[in-house]
């Protein structure tokens, strides 16, 4: 995170607002709902609270506005730069302009406003922008359908004004570090000749011709999926990517999440009502084979077929010995089987069925 | 490798006034044509770079451009 230069504060913790005009692009009480939900996210991260007031001037002033708007930073139409506010003060201190160019929605589609309100809130209370792409101070938009205070947002605003009055303190999502020797994953998968590596609300992925290790949003590429997804894996010759979480799965083709999705596991691959959730899934392009670890167990599922092999499931020390009793991820390159348990991956040959390599989980990002 | 495609006449303007919104690079109106290599928009293209976790190369690669394009909030990334 990062404070203003100056370090310009509030001093008085108790603050008020007012919306000065509204946007015809949404109801105005689903602006006054959404303005009103991001000081809620600030206020419960701090000792500071917000009263609207709805005349004269409050140290908060909301409005929205178009182009040259006589405050020495003009907005630029629709796109770009979609709202500014300013940093703690008297007069224009604190207040915070949206552009009017832009269409405000209560939705996933551009731009949300409940979550451009809640960065700029930030500003006007005195933080400036963060370098963690996780965090809500981050200066690029994006929106994957929550939005709360990063733990990165809440280290900033209590750096300020102190930690909550909240008998239980806020915690809020870390973003992963790539080259954190304790990473583990949630699920990887090949796609379409690259690996995606997959964390909470976020993926991760090389790319041969750029060394830096891309880490972003799962929703940049699929905004309907969930995050936390638990397994994953690619059907190569239908160009499909199938995601997992609980008892439900998303098939996508690139960025197209397909049509009817979520299905359910057990009526789409014949699982068992007993099994929950899938720890890791990955299929063998050559075979038609695709394998589900669930627990200490196994399943075999035929694509070909569309059905699930007989005499399964098996258990997973027995075929694959030296993988233990879990799984977390699993992805195939080449003849080999990469296992993924805790912060370890094991390379393991198809062929003898023996490990042939310990390695660090993030042992892909080049660290 | 790919080959790094020249920057396009309007990417240097993307560049230029990107640089100067958010990175405080001045613009004392002289022609934007002898900028692109000028000392000030590579130091401020490196500082833009670090901000986003880029590679720090001072020049406007693909995936610079790529963030420059992004939505974004218009306070400045440093201050003025």
């Amino acid at each position: 995170f990062a404070l203003t230069p100056g370090n310009p504060r509030w001093e008085q913790t108790h603050l008020t607002y007012r919306i000065e005009n509204y946007t015809p692009d949404l109801p105005r009480a689903d602006v006054d709902d959404a303005i009103e939900k991001a000081f809620r996210l600030w206020s419960n991260a701090s000792p500071l609270t917000f009263t609207k007031v709805f005349q004269g001037q409050a140290d908060i002033m909301i409005s929205f506005v178009r182009g040259d708007h006589q405050d020495n930073s003009p907005f630029d139409g629709p796109g770009g730069n979609l709202a500014h506010a300013f940093q703690p003060g008297p007069g224009i201190g604190g207040d915070t302009h949206f552009d009017e160019d832009e269409r405000w929605t209560n939705n996933l589609r551009n731009y949300n406003l409940y979550r451009v309100a809640a960065h700029e809130l930030g500003h006007s209370l005195g933080l400036s922008h963060s370098t963690d792409i996780g965090a809500l101070m981050y200066p690029t938009y994006a929106f994957s359908g929550e939005v709360e205070l990063a733990q990165d947002d809440i280290d900033g605003i209590q750096a300020i004004y102190g930690p909550s009055q909240n008998p239980i303190q806020p915690i809020g999502p870390q973003t992963p570090q790539v080259c954190d020797s304790k990473l583990t994953f949630d699920a990887v998968t090949t796609i379409r000749g690259e690996v995606m590596f997959f964390k909470d609300r976020f993926y991760m992925r090389t790319n041969p011709f750029y060394p830096e290790v891309e880490l972003n949003f799962i929703s940049v590429f699929w905004p309907q999926l969930p995050s936390g997804l638990e397994a994953a894996y690619e059907v190569v010759d239908r160009d499909e990517i199938r995601f997992f979480k609980g008892n439900k799965y998303w098939a996508v083709r690139g960025q197209d999440v397909l049509h009817g999705y979520p299905k359910d596991i057990s009526s789409s691959f014949g699982f068992p009502r007993t099994v929950k959730h899938v720890d890791a899934a990955v299929s063998e392009e050559e075979t038609g084979k695709t394998y589900f670890f669930v627990a200490n167990k196994y399943w075999r599922y035929d694509e070909n077929k569309q059905s699930m092999d007989t005499g399964y499931p098996k258990m997973i020390a027995h075929d694959f010995p030296g993988i233990g009793h879990k799984v977390d991820a699993v992805f195939k390159k080449d003849e080999f089987f990469y296992f993924f348990h805790g912060t370890r991956q094991y390379k393991f040959d198809l062929k003898t069925k023996r490990i042939l390599t310990l390695l660090k989980a993030n042992s892909w990002f080049n660290c | 490798f790919p080959a790094i495609p020249e920057p396009q006449e309007q990417d240097v303007e993307i560049v230029q006034k990107y640089l100067e919104n958010y990175y405080d690079l001045k613009n004392d109106g002289s022609q934007i044509e002898r900028k692109r290599n000028s000392g000030p928009v590579v130091e401020k293209l490196k500082q833009m770079q670090e901000f986003f976790g880029l590679k720090v190369t001072g020049t406007p690669d693909t995936e610079t451009l790529k963030v420059m394009k992004q939505p974004r909030c218009g306070v400045p990334d440093v201050a003025r």
